[in-house]
């Protein structure tokens, strides 16, 4: 049973690898990993090992390897269509950055309740009303949403998403969704890497 | 020397137990905790003994005293001053985000290289030109810094943000920064979310 810690550094580590691999590297150590990464090389030979012999004792990682060995375990090659629910400022941003740069996870589907919004094209999409949201879903087989809504509207279209079928919802809405247990939400909050980052000014780590 | 990974997971648990604070809630427990973070048990118990003997065996944990523990031990009701480049639709979002929300990160200016937004308001700041960057940060001794501009400026945008004395630069462009040794760069990705709660969803964690 890989720990939940571990699954989530290893995206961290997938990232840097695909970096250093379009950067011609083909060599390096969990000591290089984990300066790049900021995490402590002990803690991403543990994670590594958990995926089966990735490294050479003393010698250290093939980069390309690595990297595919990774991809492989969290099948990170898989094709996902996903919606966002939200075209205002933030929703506008994440739409254009899916589309220039997220390859696995399409969006195939912008929701907003403001009528002067729809029609709108944001994304590479046509900014569309609620009423299509459960139609999209079922079409594509949606598994994924995106919440880009104010506070207080958060949950009612949390609601409208897990009974759409959406099994797992990525929000950047400062409160707490309650969703039943079958359903994964993550919240996005770049508060925490805020605090993060004033800790280790604070307190530089020589890590 | 507290490790990296026990830091970067802090500021989680201070999040879920100031929700649970507000909520009433006074008593918890690494099962409790771990579920609404997501973070295995043990490796809260881990985390937190870094920081003294903040439960009881057996019993839990008091969760207004295990918040304001870590708060302190994480300094986290500090307040800094911050500034952001960017004044397009996500630095938008993010100005008035943090206006509302975010208590001890300050925005105190406001930066944008289109004379057009030059003037506008935004987050209740007044968008100014890159020329009046360094003297902002210097009046108010500003440590940290947020760039939500193209990836192809962002290189450039963090030169001019080092050489005005900024020590932490949180990014939400899409590359990978040079910076000197001692300034720290976060880079805040969506798409990790994306890749760790598809994961999650093919392989139904039981943890
Ligand atoms: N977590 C982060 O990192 C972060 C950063 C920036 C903003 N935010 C948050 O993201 C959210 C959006 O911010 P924004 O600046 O884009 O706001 P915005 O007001 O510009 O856009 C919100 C959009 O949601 C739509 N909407 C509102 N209620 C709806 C509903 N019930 N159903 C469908 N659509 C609905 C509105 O019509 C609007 O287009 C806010 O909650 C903000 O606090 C989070
Ligand atoms: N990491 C994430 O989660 C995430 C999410 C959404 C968008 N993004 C990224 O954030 C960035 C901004 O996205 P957006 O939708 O707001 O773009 P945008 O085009 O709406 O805004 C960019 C702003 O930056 C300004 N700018 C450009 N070069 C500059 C420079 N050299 N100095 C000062 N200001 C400069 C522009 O004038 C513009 O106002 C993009 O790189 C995008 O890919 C990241």
């Amino acid at each position: 049973k890989i720990p939940k810690s571990t699954i989530d550094r290893m995206p961290l580590y997938h990232r840097c690898l695909s970096i250093m691999e379009e950067n011609g590297i083909t060599e390096t150590s969990s000591q290089v990993l984990g300066l790049r990464v900021g995490v402590d090389p002990s803690v991403i030979r543990k994670d590594l090992a958990w995926f089966g012999e990735l490294g050479k004792r003393g010698v250290g990682y093939n980069v390309p390897y690595l990297r595919q060995a990774i991809a492989e375990a969290l099948g990170l090659n898989k094709d996902w269509p996903i919606i966002l629910v939200g075209a205002g400022k933030l929703g506008s941003a994440l739409a254009d950055h899916n589309q220039k740069y997220v390859k696995h996870f399409q969006l195939v589907g912008i929701f907003d309740r403001d009528p002067a919004k729809h029609g709108r094209q944001v994304g590479g999409l046509t900014v569309r009303p609620m009423e299509d949201l459960p139609g999209v879903v079922k079409e594509h087989n949606v598994k994924m949403a995106m919440i880009a809504v104010p506070a207080k509207e958060a949950q009612a279209v949390a609601h409208v998403l897990v009974k759409a079928g959406i099994k797992g919802i990525l929000s950047f809405a400062p409160i707490s969704l309650s969703v039943p247990e079958d359903v994964l939400v993550y919240n996005s909050d770049y508060h925490l890497d805020l605090q993060r980052m004033a800790y280790f000014i604070d307190n530089r780590f020589d890590g």
